[in-house]
């Protein structure tokens, strides 16, 4: 059965996408089955990982409002053994649409229920909000992961973020944990980066991972080319912080 | 009359907040008088004003979605000739909350009337979503100014929001124009910012601003001390990037 994360912070820019298509690629390069869900409407991740607007005509929006048959909807990309389910620009009507709707918080859950037993780890990457697309990450992961930005504003958001995960874990996924942080795009020589970094860990302890993503010119330049930074530039520190991330995880989902 | 800016961009992290911030104390710091209205609910606007949690039980909350009086909710910063509307948490449920109102669009609009002849200008900061918040700020904005990282993920996104604006110009207010774009968080160094740049200006002419905000530490320490960074360190060369800008803008109004 599969383990499912979501990718989540509700600031903007943090490095959720990013996560979303390398932490993928590297647990791919582990020989495991991973799939990806594309959950914001700008599409970012199926643009990483190199899809044309035409490769989107099936996408994570019917299933997700209309209950339709995901399957069909999973595509190949090029990295071996990981597959993704292509975003919408639609979702961004989502919210609005299903608002009078039943069980909108679980409908996320039931359209990938009919996946997790071809997959070994399924990692939705989320919007920046906390609103309806979030919310059913949350219900439909049995964890989640948070990419955070060593700045000011971001670390702002970490308690908002930590109290939304409570409030879905009591009603509708009891058993929703948070798998970890990753601080992201670390700059070495700011001081602010160690600040925030001391901050963090002093509030959440050893949730915080301790391998840290650099801010690195090639992950950047990676999604112009259509490829996460570990097809694009294997030896760049980008894609071995990558590397170390999914090492890390492994380990603590063994130790767990 | 004041002239009123949305200042958005779907795309997370591009530097909306950063810019609301700064763009309005270089206005005021030009003797206009400024109010900047917090619409995100990260509330990031108003902790880079210095206001606590506390300071803002009066905020756009009420004036936007139960038509309450706003001018109530205006609080004064350190930043003479600039004032502000604090955020609240509760925005991010107002899309559900308003899905079968009359009105929704409409409803800052009509919030930001009565203050229309206290002011030069109103920026409002918007969050990183093209929904209810976001398509208010459009309906009662003049214009949109756009600031836009110099990446490839915020690029994609460019002609999603041109086409929504157009959308809301035909639906709900026929005089929206685009102010401009604003490349921000640039760095000399990497090729990939004068890629972006170079396409952008292609592809959008001279709404481009030749002014651009450069990637400054300075920028980033700023809201943990709660002050702009013109306030902060008014030497850096983001400070005077933003008052650059600042008379760039000046410039353009004048010049239509
Ligand atoms: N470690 C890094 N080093 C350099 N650039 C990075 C790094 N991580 C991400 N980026 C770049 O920073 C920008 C923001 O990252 P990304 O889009 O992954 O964040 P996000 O949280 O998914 O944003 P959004 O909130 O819009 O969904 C992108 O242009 C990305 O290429
Ligand atoms: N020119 C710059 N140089 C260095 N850091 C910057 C610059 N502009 C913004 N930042 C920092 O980058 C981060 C993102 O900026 P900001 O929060 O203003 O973006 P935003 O578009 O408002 O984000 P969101 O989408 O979450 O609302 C912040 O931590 C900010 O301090
Ligand atoms: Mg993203
Ligand atoms: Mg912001």
């Amino acid at each position: 059965r599969a383990r499912v994360f979501a990718i989540a912070n509700q600031k903007g820019g943090v490095g959720k996408t990013t996560t979303a298509i390398n932490l993928g690629t590297a647990l791919a390069a582990c020989d495991l089955k991973v799939l990806v869900v594309d959950l914001d409407p700008q599409g970012n991740a199926s643009t990483g990982f190199g899809l044309t607007r035409g490769d989107r005509k099936r996408n994570i929006y019917k299933p997700l409002i209309e209950g339709g048959e995901v399957t069909g909807c999973v595509v190949p990309t090029h990295v071996p053994g990981l597959s993704l389910v292509p975003s919408a620009v639609d979702l961004s009507g989502a919210e609005v649409e299903l608002a009078q709707a039943d069980e909108r918080e679980t409908r996320l859950r039931s359209a990938l229920a009919p996946l997790l037993g071809d997959y070994d780890y399924i990692l939705v990457d989320c919007p920046p909000a906390l609103g309806f697309l979030t919310l059913n990450a949350f219900t439909a992961a049995d964890s989640v992961l948070v990419p955070l930005q060593a700045e000011f504003y971001a670390l702002e958001g970490l308690s908002h973020l930590m109290r939304t995960i409570e409030r879905v874990r009591r009603a509708f996924n009891p058993n929703l944990e948070i798998q970890g942080v990753v601080l992201t795009m670390y700059d070495k020589r700011n001081n602010l980066c160690d600040m925030v970094a001391n901050d963090v860990r002093e509030y959440l302890g050893d949730v915080v991972y301790d391998t840290v993503i650099p801010r690195n010119v090639r992950i950047s330049e990676a999604p112009s080319h259509g490829k996460p930074v570990l097809l694009y530039d294997m030896k760049s520190t980008g894609a071995q912080a990558y590397i170390k991330l999914a090492g890390e995880m492994l380990r603590r989902l063994r130790g767990q």
